[in-house]
């Protein structure tokens, strides 16, 4: 007999967490951290503040593999009465708008904690303080099938030292030596992107990894932009007609959209067969196709507005390489915007030669999106393929081996990650077009350097 | 201003159905045929029945590149009143037991309707009747900020002819020429696992693809049994713990669990520092830990029973391979149960060499899980690692290149998928062992065969 029901997206995650990453105790570890350290970087970029970032760890049963993982940061704090639903429920967020941010699926920050609920039964601890005055402190489970929190015990109080911040802290099943590498090198790829944050890693052991900011300036952060005509489909421009309080069509698409001023909309509602004075509430079925239709042939839209990203910046990429590999060539490229399915994008790419840099038959690639270092699945990545398939680095005087670095840097609206786990980005043409301008850029300024090592090695050999 | 919002399971994969693998017009067009194809065969399956398939694709504007797809199966129907929510709310499906089925997710089919609404704003047209006597019809679209089902219109009439089965059928965006090679391969390779069913594919130019049905016999069915212990979390067994109609821990073991009897159930108590006779609804926090650890600690659990499992089956599987390759020598193979985290599986591999098989440098590798055939992310997929990595073919005399064609199905209650779009499968150790068990025989085999051609070329040389 057949038996018919709907699960939660909780219970979804929770039934198919290697799905989302949560696959061992050593990659629950790693993504455990990533995710919650990505939460305090994109707090600290909300608030335009100089981010500091501690993450502790400590094992609390050595014998059972239980640790007490701890990430605090200075950044803008979430709202007392919005905290158990951000960190107890599934699908629930801030980062749903037309921006950058780290954050996108609304489930990373959930997903540590009830990988750490199921593997140890006990509650996790929030405490965050958006005004450093009133400090709100919750202990907090997840009801999986519900998909709502538990809230175990909760605290309002004067915040200690007017203190603003986030602190999130709970029990899991690990494995640190496994993980050990890889949350290293976590720590200290984001520190390469992110030279205006401080960074501290506390580990179980009591060994201390640090990263001072070595830069004292914010970026400018990401501001929301109006979606962009490119890309929408009949599901969006439904909504969008039923939500808008424009009364005709042609305010409608001047104030729905970005890139979109009153000549442009009255050719593309006549490209449509559409008037511009009609209602945008009395469209029928086929005139939103029609109007979606026409979007799509339209040509002549101008290309997204960058104002929703936030890249890395030449000056942070390059002394963030500086610091970590003290190379002794570096070259840094930033792209002008582009996009692809209205979803602007910047690619910034780097080469750097030489200093620490370990010498070798494959070439270390370092890959970045939305300022976040991806680790994993670098077979299946788009500048993994540039990299390997697009650009003869022998044409650049490399040889083979070498002590040469390429690093990678994505900042989208969107960005195309292939898994939940967002380890790899998928390979949209117009991304691997950038990235392999930028590549061969940095590969044409890279040969110079070599030809000059070159000739000056030739005259001391005479 | 920071605004917080939750999204509902249907916003999430449609903001994000490239994850879902519905990427491009190509791969959409792919994903919709496999899940409707996929949800036509479980169907067939619970109820006993050989099944028939038709596939029809039809272009319905093909300047706008809008096909019609229409999928009819001849399975057990979808009840009238359970129609809607089926096919146009995520996450909700009758396959969330624990058994073997290729639908996991309670998606696939709903992803498919919905890539079709977004891009052509019409409704789909589902039919079916579950019992030959009356006929269901409903045109739906999806409510996807609600994640619920608009029902456009609905009719239930006498089923014409008796007839008893399901119909889905919807108009999408497409790419026909482009996905035709991948749709093609799905379908025959379909046909080499499922050698009882009847598949038909008429496409959009008329073309007829059949493949009647080789066997007459039905696959012994799956049958759902209760879960195994080892992989049990806090969370299944705080919620199994709450359940049970069991009054005492012993019973409530050997009731709600497979492989416990009475003994065992004692001896894992024991370890646990609980009392047999303790209610199970009275246990605290710490005590369900507790149980939880003795379970993880305890390591006397018999195996799972593969009762939950519907192998291919040697002779369906070399029959399937005969059909398509007519090879010269063919060797299947079929490893006994195993299991996974408390999941059961059961590996088989065939090799096949000559015939119709095309003399190639690398190994032609035929993945299938729960007797779907996987034709994405080969590199991603621990079947892959094994081929290339863990078999040397040259020990078995298999010259390079060479007319090898390499075959492995993967059975389980749940299939380790990398993602959602269920292409790739992770390189769970035990099923890493199995497979390259497997395949070691099946290469011993081929080295016979292939020692014996040796020889016989050898004599007719002299
Ligand atoms: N350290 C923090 N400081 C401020 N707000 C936070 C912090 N951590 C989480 N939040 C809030 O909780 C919300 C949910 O976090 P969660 O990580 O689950 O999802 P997300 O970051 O929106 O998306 P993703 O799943 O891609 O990480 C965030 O959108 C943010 O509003
Ligand atoms: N052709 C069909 N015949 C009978 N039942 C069907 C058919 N197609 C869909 N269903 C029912 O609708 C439910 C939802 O289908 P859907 O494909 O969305 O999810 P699923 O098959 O359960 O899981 P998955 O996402 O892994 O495919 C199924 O569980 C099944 O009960
Ligand atoms: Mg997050
Ligand atoms: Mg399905």
């Amino acid at each position: 007999n057949v038996v018919y029901r709907a699960i939660s997206p909780s219970e979804f995650f929770y039934k198919n967490r290697d799905i989302a990453g949560f696959s061992s105790p050593a990659r629950s570890l790693y993504m455990s951290i990533r995710e919650l350290v990505e939460n305090s970087l994109d707090a600290a970029e909300m608030g335009r503040i100089l981010p500091e970032v501690l993450i502790e760890l400590g094992e609390e049963d050595a014998e059972r593999g239980v640790y007490r993982l701890r990430v605090v940061d200075n950044g803008v704090g979430v709202p007392g009465d919005k905290i158990p639903s951000a960190f107890a429920t599934v699908l629930y967020g801030s980062k749903y708008g037309f921006k950058q941010s780290r954050g996108t699926f609304g489930l990373g920050g959930t997903m540590a904690l009830l990988y750490g609920q199921i593997t140890t039964n006990k509650p996790a601890k929030i405490m965050s303080s958006t005004d450093g005055k009133t400090l709100y402190i919750y202990e907090l489970m997840i009801d999986v099938v519900e998909n709502k929190p538990r809230i175990i015990s909760s605290e309002k109080k004067p915040s200690p030292g007017g203190w603003r911040g986030t602190s999130v802290e709970f029990s899991l099943e690990a494995d640190y030596p496994g993980a050990r590498a890889k949350i290293l090198d976590y720590i200290k790829h984001t520190a390469i992107v992110n030279p205006h944050a401080t960074l501290t890693f506390i580990d179980s052991k009591g060994r201390l990894y640090h990263y001072p900011r070595m830069v004292e300036k914010v970026p400018e952060p990401p501001r929301e932009t109006l979606p962009h005509p490119v890309g929408v489909d009949v599901e969006m421009m439904s909504r969008m007609l039923m939500e808008t309080k424009a009364r005709n069509l042609l305010t409608f698409l001047t104030t729905s959209f970005q890139k979109i001023g009153p000549k442009t909309a009255k050719e593309v509602l006549e490209l449509a067969g559409l008037k511009p004075e009609t209602s945008p509430r009395k469209l029928s079925h086929e005139q939103v196709t029609a109007l979606v239709d026409a979007f799509k042939r339209y040509d002549k839209f101008r290309p997204p507005d960058p104002t929703p990203l936030s890249p890395v910046g030449k000056d942070f990429l390059e002394a963030g390489i500086r610091r970590i590999f003290n190379p002794d060539f570096v070259h840094v490229v930033q792209r002008e915007p582009s996009s692809y399915s209205g979803h602007p994008f910047i690619v910034e790419a780097a080469v750097a030669y030489g200093g620490t840099i370990p010498v070798t038959e494959t070439i270390m690639l370092f890959r970045f999106a939305n300022k976040i270092p991806l680790l994993y699945d670098e077979r299946a990545d788009v500048a993994w393929k540039v990299v390997e398939e697009k650009i003869d680095w022998s044409n650049y005087k490399v040889p083979k081996p070498a002590p040469l670095a390429v690093f990678t840097s994505i900042c989208s609206t969107k960005v195309p990650y292939k898994t939940v786990g967002k380890e790899a980005i998928a390979d949209r043409p117009e991304i691997e077009r950038e990235l392999t301008m930028a590549l061969r850029e940095c590969g044409r300024n890279l040969k110079l350097y070599l030809s000059r090592i070159e000739k000056r090695e030739a005259a001391a050999k005479r």
